[in-house]
């Protein structure tokens, strides 16, 4: 029953965070419980949330390093009603050398998830921008991906180099997720950017989500604490975010 | 003599690429030999100069893992006269485990340069999204740092766990880069970015530099494999990144 769902792409600075708070805060809105994992040494999406971490306090790193960890122990809770968040923390840069050798490492967040995932309606995992061993962990433990992709001159380039590791996967593990793509920052004024769009489209087809519009709202949310939905009710992130939500909603996990 | 110089900030997509590309093209069109080192497994900067890689052409990586390698033999001429390149490639994306355990591993890049960078004015390495050992040896490669930063939310965390990481090279070298950012993508539209830029600023001072305006052809150089001040000379972009050409010309290497 849970939607497992990882937040993709390995060029830097697309939307994936941006996108993964304010999903999750358009989720909650309509009454789901969902967790949010933070998988980015720079912890954005945990400071977005306005999770502050201690000395001492656990975060995802321990999920990876931990032997027997339950990830229960993890789970902070946000001022949003329904919106829990595993944090991530700087050390967290340092995880890929300690699991490197570990029997099964690709599968080390999925097993480590398995306990707490019937407790939520929706799993949002955060990547970091590239396809390393947390990446890789991440499209293991889902079976969906949302790639955000900005119409910009990268971004072909990225996602054939994603598809590969999510066909490279699929070969070894016998199943591999669901790939779905969002347009982010789209400035209708832009033409080169319909242009690369259009093309984009062109080679993905039916798999393109509705997009999301640039919006300084998205700028200042996390500034606030809160995704747009609660604290631009009105804005076109706030639009687009629900929408966006909505089509999840309809739209069951298979591609 | 050679300006050794790191483009970095390990937030994505904040024009790192966009000003190695752009700044290496505009120092090129006033006469400068330039040497533009790719440090990036996505290789954007790579494919943005026209460099095309063949089975067995070597790259930045043969300088971090072979013991004995005359960098010479990795750099690649390109369309425009005064500009060469070391190139990236995927694989590059594996060398921290193989230089992990290494003796002195944080002044490898350091080393193999050594012996070509008198050939060059100028040395700019583009750094990837994060903090880690080939970023670290960029630093160390370098006298001196530009820090692209977009006036959004997550900049401010990002510069300071920058400045934290340099602090941490010149305790332990006795030396570090001096840094100067480069406020990027500015839209004198948006609102919310003039509030964080004049924030940054009023933590920096001194040390930042005249800003990059978004301009759709800094989109579109990159497809034409030529830098703006050739593709667009008239463009926005190109009098940006000439004038940064000209700053750094006039300005000498300490901060
Ligand atoms: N639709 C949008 N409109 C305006 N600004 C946006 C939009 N989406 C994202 N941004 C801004 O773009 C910047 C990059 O977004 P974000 O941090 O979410 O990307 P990311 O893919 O998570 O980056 P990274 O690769 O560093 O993790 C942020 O400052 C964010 O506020
Ligand atoms: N001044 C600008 N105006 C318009 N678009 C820009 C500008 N600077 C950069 N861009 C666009 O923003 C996107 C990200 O830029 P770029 O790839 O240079 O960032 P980066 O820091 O190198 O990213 P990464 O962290 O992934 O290496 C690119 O599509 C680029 O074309
Ligand atoms: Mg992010
Ligand atoms: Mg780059």
């Amino acid at each position: 029953r849970p939607r497992r769902i990882a937040i993709v792409n390995q060029k830097g600075g697309v939307g994936k965070t941006t996108t993964t708070f304010n999903l999750a805060g358009a989720l909650a809105r309509r009454g789901r419980k969902v967790l949010a994992i933070d998988l980015d040494p720079q912890a954005n999406l945990t400071s977005s949330l306005g999770v502050e971490m201690k000395e001492g306090d656990p975060s995802v790193e321990e999920l990876f390093v931990e032997e027997e960890f339950d990830a229960r122990k993890a789970v902070r809770e946000t001022r949003i009603p329904g919106l829990s968040c595993i944090p991530a923390r700087p050390r967290l840069a340092g995880v890929e050398i300690k699991i490197f050798d570990a029997f099964l490492r690709e599968t080390i967040l999925d097993r480590k998830l398995e306990g707490i995932r019937d407790e939520y309606d929706f799993l949002l995992l955060d990547c970091p921008p590239n396809l390393s061993l947390v990446t890789v962990n991440a499209l293991v433990a889902c079976e969906e991906a949302l790639v955000p992709i900005e119409a910009q001159t990268y971004s072909i380039k990225a996602i054939s180099d994603l598809t590969n590791t999510v066909a490279l996967i699929r070969s070894r593990l016998g199943r591999g997720v669901a790939l779905r793509f969002l347009p982010t920052k789209i400035d209708g004024r832009l033409k080169v950017g319909q242009e690369i769009l259009e093309a984009i489209k062109g080679g993905l087809k039916e798999r393109v989500l509705p997009p999301i519009r640039t919006d300084a709202n998205l700028v200042r949310a996390p500034m606030l604490r809160a995704p747009v939905g609660f604290a631009f009710p009105r804005s076109k992130g706030a639009k687009d975010y629900a929408r966006l939500a909505e089509e999840l909603l309809r739209e069951p996990a298979s591609a």
